[in-house]
């Protein structure tokens, strides 16, 4: 399985849609400080899933939606779909291709859709299990996060262990 | 229960030495169970010696050495267990030049195993790349992407 | 002593928001007392607004953005109440190449009235350095050093 | 007033006898990882009274002993002595040279000196009284650091006013 495509709308500083193809290689995204690199770590995440608003940097889940500038408004909702390929079937679903994906809009609604039809946040979660890239997973090291591993108590450790085992 | 997690123990603790000493280059780091009579419950202990200095504190390690020994374990829990891809952002921060192309290295060979997007400010890093993106914010506050072929840079 | 306190607060808040602006090119930022009835017990929360975008909580701010934001308090408090010399341990390692010129820059122009030494890993400060001092470990674990001109570069 | 040379032996990594010179300019210290830099940076801190082993990274005062290597055996005792140029009285001490040296031995045994003089840590704290270099103030931003400005609890960050005002 690996990760074709992100698309987005809305989502904290791209006001604009954008969309990125992924290919199973290295990818490296680059960019001068305050651009918007970590908010393409946080849009994957949250798209699988994420529900910790501290994870993504906020202090209420509407912080994801694009605020706004000097010169232009606040968007009402945002969007995030991100492309699978399921060629191997790792996902317990019967398609090559998986789209998953979830809008959240001011009034605090949220929409999830798998393949665009409406599902729910536990239909992802469950979809996600035991591929390691769910939101409880070691699959997306934030910034400056890369430390904690070295200098969580010991007992808080074993959680990843857990994890791997 | 107990058996399979030992076991498991015992894999990450093996593999977290391996690419230890393929980072650094030598020395040897390891993983303690703090509570041997309770093995369920008990917390995990890091060990890490660079090539050549003593066993200390991990307190003690210069902040380039714990980054490289914790991207070891890392390495360590996916090469037993590998994610089908993995976001990593700015992990190699605090490696200097020669270390980032050590990580860079490492990755390349793993990265049949497992795809790899890395948010980067690192030369080494984008050069070892497939595929480099650039972030820019020509519009203040608003983001843009722009598909670089290898060999441009942003920012 | 309250209105000494105020006074105080009123300048090192003034000159964060003139220092933020010069290294951020534009934007604001301010001091703001928590406690507006119990000044002399109060919390000091910080605001911080990058030019051009909107004001938000500080947590969103990028990682180069909240360094940078930390730097030009730092430079604030340092221009009301100067010390002899400072140590700077890689402080700049989240700005990219663009802000760490402006961050050297800057120093340049502080560096008559404070002593600045400074650890690091970047090219655009080592360049603006008068002298480089490099560390280096030919011996496993022991630390020895070359005094360098400007120019050759160590690690 | 401003640092004028850094003289170290068996501190951390600093096994052989180094001296530093320092003009009044901006001086950079680099090298690769591991290498002792930082390791500059805790003698000036320790040599000005830093009494917390958890600033100095350690877990007991021992730690800044050179440990040996492989190679090498331990050392019994680490001393770092740093000369300030004092030629606009800044300290109050009638010198144009103030010499400061700390020296601590594995049995715990401290010695302290100024100008050669045997004194107490107290009398070098008194010394550096608001000159902004004694241990708690804020003339040295230990790696990893500068993020705590802001990252502090807001009553925290009011000690750093308070330094300053
Ligand atoms: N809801 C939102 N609406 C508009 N802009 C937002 C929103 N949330 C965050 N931002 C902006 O996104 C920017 C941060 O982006 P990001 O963290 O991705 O930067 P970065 O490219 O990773 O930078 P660095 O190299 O410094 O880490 C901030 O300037 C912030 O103001
Ligand atoms: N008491 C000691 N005896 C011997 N070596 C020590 C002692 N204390 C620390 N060290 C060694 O010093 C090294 C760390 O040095 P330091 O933190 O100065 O590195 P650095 O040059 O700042 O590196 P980085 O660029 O990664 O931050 C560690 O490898 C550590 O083992
Ligand atoms: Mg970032
Ligand atoms: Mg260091």
């Amino acid at each position: 399985m690996y990760l074709k495509r992100l698309d987005m709308q809305g989502f904290k500083s791209f006001a604009e849609k954008i969309c990125l193809d992924f290919n199973s290689g290295i990818t490296s995204v680059v960019g001068p400080n305050g651009s918007g690199k970590s908010n393409i770590a946080d849009a994957i995440r949250w798209v699988l899933g994420e529900q910790s608003v501290k994870t993504l940097r906020g202090s209420k889940m509407e912080d994801v939606i694009f605020a706004g500038t000097e010169h232009r408004k606040p968007l009402g909702f945002a969007e995030v779909s991100i492309t699978l390929d399921n060629s191997d079937s790792s996902l317990p679903i019967a398609y090559d291709e998986v789209t998953i994906t979830r809008r959240v809009f001011r009034s605090g609604e949220s929409e999830y859709m798998i393949n665009k039809a409406p599902c729910r946040l536990k239909d992802i979660t469950e979809l996600l299990l035991d591929t390691g890239i769910g939101r409880d997973g070691y699959s997306v090291i934030g910034q400056g996060r890369v430390d904690e591993i070295l200098s969580t108590r010991s007992e808080d450790r074993r959680h990843i262990f857990e994890e791997a085992s | 229960m107990k058996k399979q997690f030992l076991e498991q123990f015992k894999l990450i603790n093996e593999n977290f030495n391996i690419v230890f000493r393929e980072l650094f280059n030598g020395g040897r780091a390891g993983l303690i169970l703090v509570d041997q009579e309770n093995v369920l419950e008990s917390g995990i202990d890091i060990e890490a010696q660079p090539p050549g200095k003593k066993l200390q504190n991990m307190l003690l390690l210069s902040g380039g050495e714990r980054a490289f020994t914790a991207i070891a374990l890392l390495f360590a829990i996916l090469r037993l267990k590998p994610t089908p891809f993995c976001i990593l952002d700015e992990i190699e921060a605090a490696l200097d030049e020669a270390n980032v192309y050590r990580f860079i290295e490492y990755i390349k060979n793993f990265s049949c195993k497992t795809q790899f997007i890395m948010v980067t400010h690192r030369k080494g890093t984008m050069e070892g790349s497939d595929t480099l993106y650039g972030v820019t914010m020509q519009e203040h506050g608003v983001s843009k992407i722009v598909s670089m072929k290898m060999g441009e840079k942003v920012g």
